[in-house]
Parts: C-alpha cells; sequence; structure tokens
C-alpha cells in the first residue's frame, strides 16, 4: 500500500531551516493498523501530511501502490486523496456549514446523489453519536462534538485507508472508547487500513504495530503484543 | 473570588433552544485548584466562559469578588477579563504573529514597555520549553507548541486566576507532566486560583477539588483525597 524512503521534509523559516522529518522509512501494508507516539513536535502530523500526499517532501520517495508519487499529476494527486480519508489535529471543519454539510461536502465531489449523501451524512453522523446535533455549526458544538464531526467527514467516501491525527485528543474517556470502537471495527470488519497519531500510550496498544517517532526520525517500530 | 448562581446557559439554534448549563452554583475561594471533568458536550467549556466572563448567561447570577457582573459597564468588564488568563480549548492564536508576538500582544495592553514586553514573553516562551520555536508562527508549529504559546500567553499578564481548556490536550505525556507542574508551581507558589477543565481523569487527581458535570448541570464535587 504505502511505502517511505528516506523521507526527508525541512520547513524553511525565513533563512533558517527547520528538519521535520530527517529520512523516515515505512512500509505499511494494506489492513495495517499501526499507532505512531512521539513527544510534541517530533514529525508525527508532518508523517501523516506526507503519507496522505497531502504536503510534498524535500527529499526521498513516497510510493502508494507501488506508484511513486512524484510522477503523478495534479488530476491524479487528487484522484489519490480521494481515496484516503483523513482527520486532521484541529479538524478543519468549515465554519459555515452544519455538521451535515461539512460531511455531505466531501461526498459531493465523488458524484454521489443529493438524497443519498444527506441519508449517508446522517448515518455517520449517528455512528459517532451526533443524531441530534446535525444542524449544528461547528462554532455551535462543543470541542469534542466537533472532533466527530471531522471523523465522521473522514469516513463520507468509504475509503480504504485513513490517517487520524490525534483522534481522541479533546474528547472524554466515554467517546474516546466509542471512536477506537469504531476504528478497530472499520480495520477488523472492513479491512481499512489505519495509520493513528495519538498520546495516549494505552489507546496505542491497541493497534496492531506501535512506531514511535522522536526528532524527526522513526527510533522503534514493533508489532503489539511482542516485547 | 468567584460565585456562581442558578447559572444557565441556552443557545438558540434557529428556534431549537439547546440548553448548554442548566441551573449551575459553584463557589471557588481565592487559591483553589480545582479540576472539571465530564463527557463530551456536558457543558464544561460553557461553564468557563460564563466564568471568565467572556459569554452572558441566559439567567442566574455570576458574583466576582463579591460584584455581580451584571451591573458593570464594558470598561468595568474588559478591565476585570484582563485579570483574568484564559486558555482556550482552540487556542485561538494569532496566524499571522510569532510565537513571541502573539504573547506580547496581550501584554501590550496592560501597559508594559516595548523591551520589558519582549524580555517577558521570552521567558513565558521559554518556560514552556519553545525557546527555539518564537519565531514561528502558528502555522509553522505542531499542535502541542501551539497549545503551550497559548499557555504562555495567559500567563502574560501575571494573572491571579487561570481557567484552562484542557491545557494537555493536544501534548505527548511528558509535556503534559511539565505543564502541570508548571500549573501546580502557580498555585502553590504564587497563590494563582485555577480552574482546569480536562479529560483526562489521573491530571484531575491532581488538584485540590473535583467538579463533575453532566448534561448541563454539577453532579458532584469533592475535596481531593477524601473518599
Ligand atoms: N453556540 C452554540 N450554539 C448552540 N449550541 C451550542 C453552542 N455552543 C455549545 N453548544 C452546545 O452546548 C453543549 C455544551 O457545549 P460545551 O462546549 O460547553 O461542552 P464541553 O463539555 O466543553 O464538551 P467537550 O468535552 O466536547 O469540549 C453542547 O451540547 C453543544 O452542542
Ligand atoms: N510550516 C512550518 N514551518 C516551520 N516549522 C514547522 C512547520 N510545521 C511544523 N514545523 C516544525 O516541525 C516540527 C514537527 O512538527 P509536527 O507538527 O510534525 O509535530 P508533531 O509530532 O505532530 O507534534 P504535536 O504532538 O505537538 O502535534 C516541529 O518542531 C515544528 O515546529
Ligand atoms: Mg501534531
Ligand atoms: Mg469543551
Amino acid at each position: 500500500l504505502v511505502e517511505a524512503i528516506e523521507l526527508k521534509k525541512t520547513y524553511m523559516l525565513g533563512k533558517v531551516p527547520v528538519e521535520a522529518l530527517r529520512g523516515v522509512n515505512l512500509k505499511v501494508e494494506s489492513g495495517e493498523f499501526l499507532a505512531i507516539l512521539g513527544p510534541s513536535g517530533s514529525g508525527k502530523s508532518t508523517m501523516l501530511n506526507m503519507l496522505g500526499a497531502l504536503d510534498k517532501p524535500t527529499s526521498g520517495k513516497l510510493l502508494i501502490d507501488g506508484i511513486d508519487i512524484a510522477t503523478l499529476n495534479d488530476n491524479q494527486l487528487s484522484d489519490l486523496r480521494r481515496r484516503v480519508g483523513f482527520v486532521f489535529q484541529f479538524f478543519n471543519l468549515i465554519p459555515r456549514f452544519t455538521a451535515r454539510e461539512n460531511v455531505e461536502l466531501v461526498m459531493s465531489i465523488a458524484d454521489v446523489g443529493k438524497a443519498e449523501r444527506r441519508k449517508r451524512a446522517e448515518e455517520l453522523l449517528e455512528a459517532v453519536g451526533l443524531k441530534d446535533r446535525m444542524n449544528h455549526k461547528p462554532t455551535e458544538l462543543s470541542g469534542g462534538q466537533q472532533q466527530r464531526v471531522a471523523i465522521a467527514r473522514a469516513l463520507a467516501n468509504n475509503p480504504k485507508f485513513l490517517l487520524m491525527d490525534e483522534p481522541t485528543g479533546n474528547v472524554d474517556s466515554k467517546t474516546a472508547r466509542e471512536i477506537m470502537n469504531l476504528i478497530k471495527r472499520l480495520n477488523e470488519e472492513r479491512g481499512v487500513t489505519i495509520i493513528m497519531v495519538t498520546h495516549d500510550q494505552h489507546l496505542a496498544r491497541e493497534a496492531k504495530r506501535v512506531v514511535q517517532m522522536f526528532d524527526g526520525v522513526i527510533t522503534s517500530d514493533v508489532v503489539n503484543g511482542e516485547p
């Protein structure tokens, strides 16, 4: 599915280079469930942006299903991105649209009829516990509720590959439990490949594989259950 | 210091009322350290906005140092708000300013000289571990780094009263530990009154008192260490 080879990402801050990724190698097969742990500023979100082809690396290669994404044109890249579900660390919901519209919006690009869009959006919002908040706009929702709209939106196009940046960051332990159960069901019943960045060591243990990052490199990569 | 009497807050969503607070009574003495726990959507952030006089309740009273804030004019209200440090759940940093400028900005209203502002902003950012990221803008910082800028900014005017909405929500366990140690030091050494909303049950136990909320009301309020 996805292979990162010597990925580097350097941001230029004026004249000062900031090395967010300093040579990352990672191979993720279809159907895996991976957690990425690491201190604040270690490069986790940057890594996720690379794996989802949302941003270009400074050097190194990213292969998705064997194709080097550097060889794709813009149309091919946006086709690829549509197949990936992405939950950003700070949601990026569109403030003037309601929860239901934020979820429907993503579907409209994938040629789904209006009635079908609405029905699917309502099913997804119900699955994340927001049945009675569908007509609220992001500013009319609590932090945890916004987070759950972002998760429903990421599932809108039935992605086979899901990248989630702190999906339980702003929710209480009960809601976090529900979100984890949803994620595990998607992985085990539908074979969705999931990469989840988290700060929660307990939740990371529920993934099948745990990758640790530190200062822009991967420092460990173990299959869960093994010592 | 602060007393909430039968506080209610109802948002109108079109014609549909949403009762975020349904009658809350809370008394917080100077120097206390209080944690507020509760499920997503239970009214924690709304409660914090009321206590910091950032938003008006639908009914009920809020007394700060014995004064009913409904009797204050706009100038007196903004004077009051300056004495309160506020860490929002989603930071609200100003994107076009650097970390240092975001901290300095708050000080400029409180008549502090330019050189003094810069020095204080740098000290605060160093205290939260961001010595080498001062010239980054929010979009050039990781999630956890942005959270720490928001904490430094809340401390800029040396507040005696600090309201923090999930101060460790987006950070790793080591950074969360450092933030908690900073909060406890402010409370124990400087006598700062702190109200912290959190989803983390372990961190809540470190406060001196734990208030539980559910569906817009306070369901329990115990002093820590007692059963
Ligand atoms: N502007 C608004 N308009 C309508 N409803 C709102 C508005 N703001 C909040 N709400 C509703 O009020 C309730 C309380 O929201 P609040 O943000 O206080 O919850 P919270 O306890 O902080 O939750 P979380 O843990 O998810 O941050 C929620 O159910 C939310 O949907
Ligand atoms: N646009 C940018 N310009 C400059 N530096 C950046 C930019 N974006 C990120 N950085 C830096 O790159 C490093 C990695 O950031 P990243 O967001 O990947 O961290 P993270 O592991 O997700 O952290 P957190 O747990 O706090 O979310 C950080 O030190 C950050 O300051
Ligand atoms: Mg991040
Ligand atoms: Mg909240």
